[in-house]
């Protein structure tokens, strides 16, 4: 473990305390995509399918279970609850996101570290984590303004990825047999997709103003 | 640090 990564990891539980906190607190779901969440909850669920067969450490099978558990409560808040579940932006929230499972799926099938099950899903999940974003990133643009814990929440989203591309380099050059670089490649595209977010983040944090994304 | 191949990131 070096700083990068536990700053990562940091920073990613952080970005779902934000929503949770979000969510609790205004009991309103509105700019939030639950095509993102659900995504989120397919990542979580088929990367770590190794949680109850590879013991790594007590860290590692917490955080695993929490980001588990956060993810499908989010998506149960936005589907079920009574009160949150009124304010969810259907009709803005139209991005297809089944193709974004369907690349990523068949892109795992062809590009991957070994031809096996958990392999698979591994590589499935990193894709799909690459691209879930997107529906979010659309229905923000889309609803024009954005509520401060909702800007937060995909700061630190974006964030977080970009401290683990830093742990890639950092292992590249400390560990001997160290190669990620089918999460190190997606990690960048993930970060990339960002950049225009990053960009009105730091404009709305310097101006002292509302976040204000281009139509 | 986690032998080759097993994913002991999250």
């Amino acid at each position: 473990m070096n700083i990068f990564r536990f700053a990562g990891d940091m920073t990613h539980l952080i970005s779902v305390l934000v929503l949770l906190l979000k969510i609790y607190a205004t009991k309103s779901c509105s700019g939030i995509s639950l095509k993102t969440q659900e995504l989120y909850a397919l990542v979580f669920l088929t990367r770590y399918l190794d949680l109850l067969t590879d013991f790594i450490s007590i860290y590692n099978t917490v955080m695993k279970l929490i980001f588990i558990a956060s993810s499908l409560a989010i998506v149960w808040c936005m589907r079920v609850h009574p009160i949150v579940r009124r304010s969810y932006d259907k009709d803005l929230d139209t991005f297809r996101h089944y193709f974004l499972v369907a690349a990523s799926f068949i892109l795992a099938l062809l590009v991957n570290e070994k031809f096996g099950f958990q392999e698979v899903f591994w590589a499935f999940s990193i894709y799909l984590e690459a691209v879930a974003i997107l529906p979010q990133l659309v229905l923000l643009q889309r609803s024009g303004n954005v509520d401060n814990l909702t800007g937060h929440y995909i700061f630190f989203l974006g964030a977080y990825r970009a401290l683990y591309i830093l742990n890639w380099i950092y292992r590249y050059f400390m560990e001997t047999h160290f190669s990620r670089w089918i999460a190190c490649i997606a990690g960048l595209v993930q970060t990339a997709l960002y950049a225009d977010f990053f960009y009105y983040y730091y404009i709305s944090w310097k101006n002292k103003a509302k976040l204000q994304l281009p139509a | 640090t986690a032998d080759e191949g097993v994913k002991d990131e999250l």
